[in-house]
């Protein structure tokens, strides 16, 4: 049996809206420390690695391990139904071929359940390197995504270049050029205005902007994002899920030809 | 002219 309620529901509702345009299918694997997403989009270009910690949840219950394919598309339509102050419930018999989300409204008024198919998805997981990262900003979210959108009309591309004094956004295509730089911030009134930079050795690479534009979906998530990157290595973009775990895309650069 | 990479050819498949 595995049964996981959360008190938080919106949380699981941001989830998918950071999923579904990356993905339409993927296995939510659930065991006694928490649910795990991995999966590439269906380019191979970039991966997504999602992590909700049993302990983030008010209940959770997971008796056997079991991995739950599901049709993204769908699983958002149905949380799409829950409203933002509802309580969110997931539950599914051990060896099932489907699974039941239960939203309560606060009050316990309103109790709504669907059922959705399971599917059985023969999904490859990838191992990911531990790596010390030469440069890790972390910046606000919003004003990450202002700064991929904004570039994403001059070009496919957005070269990304840290050093000591910033970080560094620029596009070039058929209109001109855009440039953002953005220096680490000497005092914030608020930690999440704030922008910090940690940095090993200076780092440029290249990105294409319509992954990072899917990427920006998760900014509804978190105030910050983190993002990691070393030469020519994927690129990590972390959006903390409130206390309770994490998604993190990864994408690799675009490389000289 | 810049090319895309792969996810796949930075982690392997466990």
């Amino acid at each position: 049996m595995f049964e996981a309620r959360l008190v938080q529901g919106n949380l699981l509702k941001k989830v998918l809206e950071s999923l579904k345009d990356l993905l339409t299918e993927a296995s939510w694997d659930c065991a006694d420390t928490g649910i795990q997403l991995q999966a590439m989009d269906n380019s191979h270009v970039s991966l997504v690695s999602v992590q909700l910690r049993a302990d983030g949840f008010d209940k959770f219950r997971c008796d056997r391990q079991l991995s739950m394919g599901m049709n993204l598309t769908s699983m958002s339509k149905i949380l799409r139904c829950a409203a933002n102050d509802d309580i969110i419930t997931i539950k599914a018999q051990d060896q099932a071929d489907n699974v039941t989300f239960v939203f309560e409204s606060p009050n316990q008024e309103k109790v709504a359940d669907y059922e959705m198919k399971l599917m059985n998805l023969d999904q490859e997981h990838l191992g990911i390197p531990e790596t010390d990262y030469a440069a890790v900003i972390k910046l606000p979210a919003a004003e990450f995504q202002r700064i991929i959108k904004d570039l994403s009309q001059f070009g496919e591309s957005v070269v990304i270049s840290c050093t000591k004094e910033g970080v560094k956004f620029s596009a070039a295509g058929d209109i001109g050029v855009g440039n953002i730089k953005l220096a680490q911030t000497a005092s914030v009134d608020k930690e999440e205005e704030a922008v910090t930079i940690e940095m090993q050795e200076p780092v440029t690479l290249t990105f294409a902007c319509r992954y990072l534009n899917m990427f920006t979906k998760a900014t509804c998530l978190a105030p910050q994002v983190t993002l990691s990157m070393s030469p020519e290595v994927p690129l990590v973009v972390e959006y903390k899920i409130g206390d309770m775990g994490h998604v993190r895309y990864y994408l690799a650069p675009k490389i000289e030809d | 002219m810049s090319k895309q990479a792969s996810i796949l050819s930075f982690f392997n498949r466990r």
